[in-house]
């Protein structure tokens, strides 16, 4: 379980930050 | 909003990158509030609220299985937070669909990717304090043996002594290390190692200083008492380390975003 729930914040971090950078680029633009 | 204070390694590794990303944007919102047309971005919306409902699904198995009343009981707020947050993404979403210039939709965005942040935050460190709790019952474990070597007076007894500490020990260092190896503040895990080396450093002795005991019982020679002192006084510096031990593992940094 530790394994696995690290795994899925990872991914969920990961997507969040992909998310992120999606809406800066649009801000910064 | 955290961006730098995390406990352990792992921890920091997962949020710090995103926690960075957040900052930045919280402060491209605040200086730009007005700008461009949102690109569509329903996509990576699609991927966060998947990614969340994914880790809410792992977090309820592991609270429910988790044998941690303080786990299952704080778990919960989080996987309420990290979904509420990822809910406002999805309306985020839907409002730039029909104006991409939406004001308060791009405040839903940074709101939501902020509470996903916050609340993978807290859900990680609610897991870690979980796992602080069970090296904890494992040290305690130790010291309830330790407890033990004042009522051991014949060899057979220090044999059995010898056999049941062995393990505990060996599964408290491996533990307590592991642990060290993953915190981030050095002098937390610097007063680990030290304590840890100075605990095996007095098995010998302890083992040492019962079988003295009990050959003078057994013997009937004087110096009962220097002997008696002698081992209690070599376990009270062990059961001293396992406390700090506990002390430095259950210690939160103060400024930690808890």
């Amino acid at each position: 379980n530790a394994a696995e729930m690290v795994k899925q914040a990872k991914i969920l971090a990961m997507a969040t930050s992909h998310l992120v950078n999606a809406i800066k680029g649009d801000a910064e633009a | 909003m955290p961006t730098t204070s995390y406990r352990t390694k792992t921890i920091h590794s997962i949020l710090d990158p995103v926690a960075q990303q957040v900052g930045q944007l919280v402060i491209l919102h605040e200086q730009a509030e007005d700008g461009n047309a949102m690109t569509d971005l329903t996509s990576p919306i699609k991927i966060v609220d998947q990614a969340v409902s994914n880790l809410v699904v792992v977090g309820k198995q592991t609270a429910s299985t988790s044998k941690d009343e303080i786990l299952r009981r704080e778990m919960p707020p989080t996987f309420i937070k990290v979904e509420k947050s990822s809910g406002l993404l999805v309306e985020a979403s839907d409002m730039l669909k029909q104006d991409p210039y939406s004001v308060p939709a791009r405040k839903k965005l940074i709101d939501g990717a902020r509470g996903i942040l916050q609340g993978t935050s807290e859900l990680l460190f609610v897991f870690d304090e979980s796992e602080v709790r069970k090296i904890v019952k494992i040290c305690e474990g130790v010291l309830q043996l330790l407890a033990v070597s004042e009522v051991v007076d014949t060899m057979a007894d220090i044999l059995t002594f010898v056999q049941s500490l062995t393990p505990v020990v060996t599964n408290m260092n491996s533990q307590v290390a592991a642990r060290r190896e993953e915190l981030i503040n050095a002098s937390h895990a610097a007063q680990l190692a030290q304590h840890l080396e100075q605990f095996q450093r007095l098995i010998p002795l302890l083992v040492s200083s019962m079988k003295i005991y009990v050959a003078i019982l057994d013997q009937g020679k004087p110096g009962k008492q220097e002997a008696w002192e002698n081992r209690t006084y070599v376990a009270s510096k062990m059961i001293y380390h396992i406390q700090e031990i506990i002390r430095v593992l259950q210690a939160v940094d103060d400024d930690s975003f808890r």
